[in-house]
């Protein structure tokens, strides 16, 4: 575990040095040899303002960057991810490049949940229908019984009437 | 190159979300 | 092989090598600044000394033996600062997984599972349908079973007050209406058979 922006601020910093050293008095005198003959301390000024300037130029356009684009922030986000998941073994998911089969994950939990809701419901009339449907059953038992009832009462009746008749015309004669 | 990748990318991590709001709503409408 | 770092993009917004681009050109356009400033002030100094045998044009040669050695060693040492970048600082290592796809992660979904999911949704909708209609369905025979219920005992009542009255005059049933007519008769054959005798 290390944090990033002081990673980053130590190789700037080493590669600064490096390249200060490159660029050693030695190198500068060898290269502006005449000027080194003629004015050895100019030419040691003028080297140690070069170093000076390259390395405070360098070091602004770190800051500048760093600002822009918030990156201290962003790289201590990216320690704390790093950070969480460093109990992961193996390699991660990655996108597969195909959006639709990287969307079932993403989508996949709503989904379940509206199947699950809607297994309560279906579940819940099911239900709900058996009752109703023992209801009706029930109902046309009634029915059934008050329809044998009144059909009992009619032909009973209907007897009665037949035989009044066949009596009374028995009767008559 | 460069600008497609970030471009790619930018939607890798903003449409998910995106999709997911408007499935949302969609299953909620479809629910109602 | 170029590594787009597409995933590195995804979370920091911009493309790790675009961005050690951008530090090396802006890096570079410094040392070349610098090496100019130098150069301009080494040719303000010269002016100052007078017989100076030292012409521009050797500065300039000067300045660019000096300029190629540095950028060398800058292009070389910015090299390796690259890939360090790279490996370490705007990498997301292999196994880390970015917050938001935390889902591929917690609940993997292949698209054949998903499929089958919204299926077994969509069969799911059709059976809550046919529920509804079924539910409709008896509740319709329920209300159609009560008006033929209130009928049905309407007419038994009808049939009990036929009963009532049948009792009121003695004829609730036909034994009994049998005898009560047969007393009838016989007491109107009795009234007859008095009323002969009495006019004999």
């Amino acid at each position: 575990t290390f944090s990033r922006v002081k990673l980053l601020d130590t190789m700037v910093d080493t590669f600064l040095q490096k390249l200060v050293a490159a660029g050693s008095y030695q190198r500068f005198a060898d290269c502006y040899e005449h000027l080194h003959r003629l004015q050895p301390e100019t030419t040691q000024r003028i080297h140690d303002k070069f170093i000076t300037q390259l390395q405070a130029s360098i070091r602004e356009e770190i800051s500048e960057i760093k600002e822009e684009g918030n990156l201290e922030t962003v790289l201590n986000s990216l320690d704390k991810i790093v950070e969480d998941g460093k109990n992961h073994k193996g390699p991660a998911w990655r996108p597969s490049g195909t959006p639709e089969r990287d969307l079932c994950s993403v989508l996949a939990p709503y989904f379940l949940q509206q199947r699950d809701t809607l297994r309560r419901h279906v579940q819940k009339q099911e239900a709900r229908n058996q009752e109703l449907a023992e209801a009706v059953l029930a109902g046309r038992r009634q029915v059934e019984a008050l329809q044998q009832q009144v059909q009992a009462q009619q032909q009973a009746w209907q007897a009665l009437r037949k035989q009044r008749r066949e009596l009374a015309a028995v009767l008559m004669e | 190159f460069d600008e497609v990748i970030v471009d790619i990318a930018t939607k890798r991590k903003q449409y998910p979300r995106k999709i997911l709001e408007c499935v949302i709503k969609t299953l909620k409408a479809r629910h109602e | 092989s170029v590594d787009p770092m597409t995933y590195e993009a995804q979370f920091f917004g911009f493309t790790p090598q675009t961005c050690m681009l951008r530090i090396y050109i802006a890096f570079q356009d410094y040392l070349f600044e610098v090496m100019q400033a130098v150069e301009q002030v080494i040719l303000k100094k010269l002016e100052g000394i007078p017989d100076c045998d030292i012409s521009p044009v050797q500065i300039r040669k000067c300045t660019e033996k000096f300029l190629c050695f540095m950028k060398g060693h800058f292009d070389n040492l910015f090299g390796k600062m690259e890939q360090l970048f790279l490996q370490l600082i705007l990498r997301i290592p292999p196994n880390i997984l970015l917050p938001e796809d935390k889902c591929q992660e917690t609940n993997p979904y292949s698209e054949e599972e998903f499929q089958l999911l919204q299926k077994e949704i969509k069969e799911l909708q059709e059976k809550y349908k046919t529920e509804l209609y079924t539910k409709q369905a008896l509740l319709a025979e329920l209300e159609e079973q009560k008006v033929v219920e209130a009928k049905l005992k309407q007419t038994l009542t009808l049939f009990d007050e036929l009963e009532n009255v049948a009792r009121d005059h003695g004829t609730s049933d036909f034994r009994e209406s049998l005898v009560s007519f047969v007393q009838n008769s016989r007491k109107l054959q009795n009234i007859r058979d008095s009323v002969e005798k009495e006019s004999k």
